[in-house]
């Protein structure tokens, strides 16, 4: 389903790799930081090579809406710890 | 392109569709995939057998939603497929959801997305290249696929080039420009011997690679072009003619992806577009170089990531201009952490051929980017810079 919703970007922002599992803290009620949001935004704008406002906006969600490989774009969260067993 | 740390240790690889999809003739589904790997093999030395059962390194399957590797696919669009980096086992997952086409603009096409995924069983990561196939996206059918640069660059920085290639054998232009990959001076000796002030004393103030792909080495208020394995006819020239308002004794150069030159001098730093300086120029390293020291030693861009890296004393920084702030916390870090190389280097330098080079005093280091550490080899490193790189007796 097409990404149009501030959720469903943040569950893309996570599979791929530019939101840490960790991201929502527990501490204040599973609440996500201003920086870290706007960071991950702009992570994937740079990488994707869109203009990097850190915005949600139209051409950044419609490129998280187009079909794409499933592998995280940043392999830096943590190590990949899918396991092939 | 980028990396992700593992490969395989051997180049037969072997693999097997355990699983076919709903809507291909199996036929077809064979065929698709090994052309997918082939393309990856056209330009490395590795070979790719299928085999109809038992244990391989790359398994393929076309499977639906939650498939056991607690990664499901999500139904038709969204996620396509998915692999396992070598260490991860490199199989290959298919979302058999999809309309798996061959050669048709319906769908989703097969050939493409296959052979992205074999890039991942392989080790390479997503690149930020719009145009290489290893970009995360599907851009649609393309009747005519060609490998970008940067995927030739990418796969032959693990596991080399095509032993049984003539000339560079890298033809793939799509998008990106064609590097000039040719073998470094450690293959083949000079033809034209040099007697002037190079070859009296080879330690340079820095070197970079133009934007347009010639390597130019910097010592006092001159500076040289180089070729292959020595110095091009006319040089040295005057640094003050070839970059106007830039004076001479130079720190370090690079340049950066967007094609302008920087030098470093000092405390200050001038920028080119070409010859042309790029507006009001010197300023401060302190202001357009947040995090970076004055008084530098040498700097190079890495094409494995892109970042840049300072080099002072016995410490490295790395900066990427595209993160706030763009200098880690965690640096400066040492430079023996580049195993090899020495402190107070005088100049680096990525070249064409994909390998990183160190220069200090009369000699240079040829550091292996796989191993991360100085080369092996014979004669070993360092060598002498006169010799393999301007043309000296």
């Amino acid at each position: 389903a097409p990404v149009s919703t501030t959720t469903q970007a943040e569950i893309y922002l996570s599979q791929f790799g530019y939101l840490p599992a960790s991201a929502r803290n527990p501490a204040n009620g599973g609440l996500l930081d201003a920086s870290t949001w706007i960071k991950a935004v702009q992570d994937f704008q740079s990488f994707a090579g869109l203009n990097v406002t850190g915005e949600l906006d139209d051409e950044t969600m419609q490129l998280m809406s187009k079909p794409r490989c499933g592998v995280r774009d940043k392999v830096g969260y943590g190590t990949d710890s899918r396991s092939k067993r | 392109y980028a990396l992700q740390g593992s490969r395989w240790r051997v180049k037969a690889l072997t693999y097997k569709i355990s699983k076919y999809p709903k809507r291909l003739k199996r036929s077809d589904v064979d065929t698709e995939v090994a052309k997918a790997f082939s393309v990856w093999s056209e330009f490395t030395d590795l070979t790719f057998t299928a085999k109809a059962s038992g244990p391989v390194h790359i398994e393929i399957k076309f499977v639906e939603s939650e498939h056991g590797d607690g990664d499901a696919f999500d139904g038709v669009g969204g996620t396509l497929a998915h692999a396992f980096f070598p260490v991860f086992g490199g199989d290959a997952h298919f979302d058999d959801a999809e309309l798996w086409t061959v050669n048709s603009p319906r769908g989703t096409n097969l050939f493409q997305v296959a052979a992205h995924e074999f890039g991942h069983s392989l080790g390479l990561s997503h690149s930020d290249v719009r145009s290489a196939l290893m970009a995360p996206f599907y851009r649609g059918y393309e009747p005519v696929f060609k490998l970008d640069t940067d995927d030739v660059l990418a796969i032959q920085a693990l596991y080399g080039k095509k032993s049984t290639q003539s000339g560079n054998g890298l033809n793939p232009t799509s998008g990106g420009a064609s590097p000039r990959t040719t073998t470094r001076p450690a293959f083949a000796p000079p033809r034209a011997p040099r007697d002037d002030m190079i070859c009296k004393d080879p330690k340079i103030d820095a070197l970079f690679n133009s934007a347009e792909g010639q390597t130019y080495a910097l010592k006092g208020n001159k500076y040289y072009r180089l070729t292959e394995n020595s110095v091009a006819e006319g040089y040295p020239k005057l640094i003050s003619e070839g970059w106007p308002g830039l004076p001479g004794d130079i720190d370090a150069a690079f340049t950066y992806k967007n094609g302008k030159t920087y030098f470093f001098k000092g405390t200050k730093y001038w920028r080119y577009n070409g010859r042309q300086m790029d507006g009001d120029y010197p300023k401060e390293i302190s202001e357009g170089f947040t995090g970076i020291p004055d008084h530098l030693d040498a700097a190079m861009v890495w094409g494995g990531n892109g970042k840049i890296y300072f080099y002072k004393g016995s410490k490295f920084w790395r900066f990427d201009p595209l993160k706030r702030p763009p200098v880690k916390s965690s640096y400066p870090k040492p430079i023996s952490n580049w195993e090899g190389l020495p402190n107070s280097i005088d100049a680096a330098l990525q070249y064409t051929n994909g390998y990183t080079y160190f220069f200090k005093g009369d000699k240079y280091y040829r550091f292996n980017d796989r191993t991360f550490a100085v080369d092996a080899a014979d004669p070993p490193f360092p060598r002498p810079s006169g010799h393999w790189w301007f043309g000296c007796k």
